[in-house]
């Protein structure tokens, strides 16, 4: 809640630092997370969702494989998915928050491979014409 | 404690 507080002036690197060490710590940390950022990542508060995204790209960076495969879950993406399609919330999310989704979703695919299902789920709004570019 | 690994998923969402 607090790294992602819609009253914060600007990103606060302190928590979210914090929660992904919280993460680290955490036998179920990965699964937990997961299921927070995707709720977050779905506010209709425009710079909660901005920050959400900063902590999630944060973890990818900083929690390892072990947070890489709950991402990598179609459980997951589906929750990204529906951000972007407007069959589900794309119709009222910015596009601040769209294009972050699918860079992030982008990047996921050239960074870590072996996480094939990222590649099923970015080629899958690139052929339904979602992704354009 | 033993912790209950979840590596269940649940199908890609078609849009």
């Amino acid at each position: 809640d607090k790294a992602t507080n819609p009253s914060n002036r600007q990103e606060d690197w302190e928590y979210i630092i914090g929660f992904c060490d919280q993460i680290n710590k955490e036998l179920e940390g990965p699964q937990i997370a997961v299921r927070l950022l995707a709720h977050k990542i779905q506010s209709p508060q425009e710079w909660e969702a901005v920050q959400a995204l900063t902590v999630l790209e944060a973890c990818m960076k900083n929690c390892g494989r072990r947070f890489h495969n709950e991402v990598g879950k179609f459980r997951f993406l589906n929750e990204l998915i529906k951000v972007v399609s407007p069959k589900y919330l794309g119709d009222r999310v910015s596009e601040k928050v769209k294009t972050k989704v699918i860079e992030l979703l982008y990047s996921w695919t050239v960074a870590l491979p072996e996480e094939s299902k990222i590649k099923d789920a970015y080629y899958m709004l690139k052929r339904q014409g979602i992704v354009m570019f | 404690t033993v912790s209950f690994h979840d590596d269940s998923d649940e199908d890609l969402l078609n849009v």
